[in-house]
């Protein structure tokens, strides 16, 4: 059974979605088997791996409203051992026509509970800004959150609020629901606002802030214009060695050699 | 009748509530009475003018469910002729509590179009991130749309996506709707991606791109943890000085001098 990890943050433009392609990329370079989720309508997930309009046909979209299992919506990418499942412009109805379906918060979980079919180590979902139907059911889904945190004061006001959704949501549908860890995103060193925002974030959640750090690093912004993670259109840059080492510390956290 | 403006972009951490905040301000410095919505869940905007839970208790929320006439929801700021419609944590339940109710996606613009005792120039509505309901409330109400854009693959690729949902709203709600113009924001001369994506945006938008572009400046970011818009902050730096220009040119493109 696959660890089931949500990337998740209400709070936009936080590096949800670099976290989630490089951290999959990082995980699949490892060695492990990753599927990839994009559960944001906007599809840069699935941007990010160059996928074209007609490679996104069948994705989250058809997933979730049941017309297609888990497995016939996957699709490969330039990494070895990383699979897709892509967002195509459908997703952005799916808001308000799931609200009337039975299940609506749990269609992910059961779809993938369903896919007995797909063996992989890790499920990675990309979830889009606000708490929104989709985020709930990749929270429903989810045996951990993963929280991408830009340091920035809005940021850092968003992130009670985002703990006290994970429990609610623990309480009401997902017993097994857990933050695994915030990682520091877009972090730049002559930012002081940076430190202080570090030295809060370490202060209140102490070990379930990751060590690794991700800097501010112009590569990571160019690398979805060319459609690869910033570990394949620049191994050698800081932001990619920074996810790399993302990828292996998530892997000593979860004692998975 | 005041001129409705929502300050959308359903990319996440593009500049809406920094731009809805400074933008507000610069129109009341001009000597325009102004009203700004707080129409976001995370309730960014409300910080950025340091107000307290206490102050919070009516807000946008009790304006959508009914409870509330505007008026009774409008809390003054520091800035003489600004006030401001807050939100609060209940906002977050309004995405699916607001479907079932009737006229979902025109509860604001009922609330506004009602308001007769709310006598002002403009109205500001800072949107949250992701078109969900309360992104369409405020495009409903809207008679314009100004599209913060931050300089940026992922934001350029979902600037589309939102021309299109405009087209399709004032087809089916709200045939007064237009794209009033887009603002570069968070602009780093050093990142070449920046200069790229200008080119790129006004090349196909031309004329509806603002001439004034707003910089990437580090007191902008600091303003909100001292609970003011950056023009009060630091007037003089870089970035509380293109919020003034922005005011002061969307007065010239509305002809109000
Ligand atoms: N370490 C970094 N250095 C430089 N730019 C970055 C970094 N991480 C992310 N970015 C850029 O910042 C922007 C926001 O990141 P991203 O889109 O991943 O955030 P998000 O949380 O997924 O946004 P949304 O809330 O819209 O889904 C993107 O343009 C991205 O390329
Ligand atoms: N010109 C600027 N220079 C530096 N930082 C900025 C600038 N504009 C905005 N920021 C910072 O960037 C972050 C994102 O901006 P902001 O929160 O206004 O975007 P948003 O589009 O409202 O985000 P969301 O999608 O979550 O509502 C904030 O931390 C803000 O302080
Ligand atoms: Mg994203
Ligand atoms: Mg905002």
């Amino acid at each position: 059974k696959p660890r089931v990890v949500a990337i998740a943050n209400q709070k936009g433009g936080v590096g949800k979605t670099t976290t989630a392609i490089n951290l999959a990329t990082g995980l699949a370079a490892a060695g492990k088997r990753v599927v990839l989720i994009d559960l944001d309508p906007q599809g840069n997930a699935s941007t990010g791996f160059g996928l074209t309009p007609e490679q996104r046909q069948t994705g989250s979209y058809e997933v979730l409203e049941g017309s297609a299992p888990l497995a016939t919506a996957l699709i490969g990418t330039m990494v070895p051992g990383l699979t897709i499942v892509p967002a195509n412009v459908e997703l952005s109805g799916a808001e308000i026509e799931l609200v009337d379906l039975e299940h609506r918060e749990s269609r992910l979980a059961r779809a993938l509970a369903a896919a007995n079919d797909v063996d992989v180590d890790y499920v990675l979902i990309d979830c889009p800004p606000s708490l929104t139907l989709l985020t709930l059911n990749a929270l429903v889904a989810a045996d951990f959150v993963l929280v991408p945190l830009q340091c920035e004061f809005f940021a850092l006001e968003g992130l009670a609020h985002l703990v006290r959704t994970i429990e609610r949501i623990r309480a009401r549908f997902n017993q097994r629901l857990q933050l695994e860890g915030v990682v520091l995103t877009m972090y730049d060193k002559r930012n002081n606002l940076c430190e202080q925002v570090e030295a809060d974030v370490r202060a209140v959640f102490g070990e379930r802030v990751y060590q690794t750090v991700i800097p501010r690093n112009i590569k990571v912004s160019e690398a979805p214009s060319h459609g690869k993670p910033v570990i394949l259109y620049d191994v050698r840059c800081a932001g990619a060695q920074a996810y790399v080492m993302l990828a292996s510390e998530m892997l000593r956290r979860f004692n998975d050699g």
